[in-house]
This record gives C-alpha cells, sequence and structure tokens, in this order.
C-alpha cells in the first residue's frame, strides 16, 4: 500500500457516495448510464472471484465486498426505486460492442490460461471501456448536472491514481502488471476529454455543458 | 507481477 494507491481508492469510494448521494438527494438517476452501472456489476463480480480462495488484507476484503454490494445497489436503485427518472432512450451504446471484444481479448492476452485468470483479466479491459456508455449518454444530451459531474471526476481519478501507484511500485518493489498498467492508462486516457472541461468550467462555477 | 492470484489491488 502507497499514498498514490490509498488516494486511488479513497477516490472510487467517494465516487460511490457521491452518486448514491446525488440519487437520494435529487429522487432521480437522471443523467447516469444504467448500462455504465451494470458493467462495474460484471466488473466487480467477475474480478473478485478470489474472495471464495484467496485472502489478501481485512481491507481488501471489505473494499471488495464493498464494491460489488453498493454497484449492485445502485442497479436497484435504478432499476426500482427511481426507474421512471430513467430514460432508457438516451442510453443506447451497445454494450456487447465493449464486452465481446474484451472477452475476446482477455482470451488472448492473459498470464495464465484459466476460468478466474481470464475472468480477472476480462474485468480488467472491461472497466477499462465501461465508462463509455456514460460519456455517450452525456455526448448526445450536451450537459451534465454538476453533481454527475463530481461523481465522474472521482471516477476517473481513482484510475489515474493508480498510475503513480504502479510506477511507485516498480522502483520500490519491482512488480509489473502489464495488463493492469495498459488498460490502466487507456482507461485514464477516455477521461481526458471529460477532465478538461471539468477543471476549466465546472470547477470555475460553470455548468458542464459540450459545444453543440 | 503477473503471477496467478498475486493480484492484491481493486
Amino acid at each position: 500500500m502507497n499514498i498514490f494507491r490509498l488516494l486511488g481508492d479513497l477516490a472510487h469510494l467517494a465516487s460511490i457516495f457521491i452518486l448514491v448521494h446525488k440519487m437520494h438527494t435529487t429522487r432521480s438517476c437522471r443523467g447516469i448510464s444504467f448500462k455504465t452501472q451494470a458493467l462495474y456489476v460484471v466488473v466487480f463480480v467477475t474480478r473478485y472471484i478470489d474472495l471464495f480462495y484467496s485472502w489478501i488484507s481485512l481491507y481488501n476484503f471489505v473494499m471488495k465486498i464493498f464494491f460489488i454490494s453498493s454497484s449492485c445497489y445502485i442497479l436497484y436503485l435504478m432499476k426500482y426505486r427511481f426507474r421512471p427518472t430513467h430514460d432508457p432512450t438516451l442510453d443506447t451504446f451497445k454494450v456487447e460492442y465493449l464486452a465481446g471484444p474484451c472477452f475476446a481479448l482477455a482470451l488472448i492476452f492473459n498470464y495464465h490460461f484459466d476460468f478466474t485468470e481470464i475472468m480477472w483479466t476480462f474485468s480488467i479491459y472491461l472497466e477499462a471501456v465501461a465508462i463509455f456508455p456514460q460519456l455517450f449518454m452525456m455526448q448526445r444530451t450536451g450537459e451534465a448536472e454538476t453533481i454527475t459531474t463530481h461523481y465522474l471526476a472521482a471516477l476517473g481519478i481513482y484510475r489515474a491514481l493508480y498510475i503513480p501507484n504502479w510506477i511507485y511500485r516498480y522502483y520500490t518493489e519491482g512488480t509489473v502488471d502489464p495488463i493492469a498498467i495498459v488498460a490502466g492508462i487507456v482507461q485514464t486516457g477516455l477521461y481526458l476529454d471529460f477532465f478538461y472541461v471539468y477543471f476549466t468550467k465546472v470547477l470555475q462555477g460553470q455548468k458542464f455543458e459540450l459545444p453543440a | 507481477g503477473g503471477k496467478q492470484s498475486g493480484h492484491d489491488e481493486l
């Protein structure tokens, strides 16, 4: 554990609390992609299969349980409690275009060809692109509520902070995880456009609006 | 890195 990793994980936790807070206070899931949230459930469930056979630390265990349960809770909120506030006609990105190639890539580029390892690899690739339906939706509507942009910023910062964590681990432990690193860099790269608007507009008190 | 069940990150 190092400071980058810890701050990254805290940003990830913060993003989830911001999202749940947004839904409860506005009693709405408007502007949130159900597809992206569903992909996160798939990401966590396929990545954390090792909960059943591997003990890393109490921190690791508690965080995994939290990510699985909170992502399921978010789907429940969207699917049942605030269902009328979700507009499926805006959430039209085809998730099979993401899941299919990620699964194929996991079959080809992995560390070991066995079930749990391929599921782990699949989850890493899928997480990298899971934000696409959300970004696509914002592109279509051309705007986002400020609280939604705080959620996305925290989510992007989480993976961005993993990059200095990997550099730090390379120098202190000599460990390199090329699959996580390449996917993590791609994942962070997808946020660059968003970050630009977030830091130059939203944090200056303006509304998040994309040029028409 | 790359060892099986050596995934200690979230």
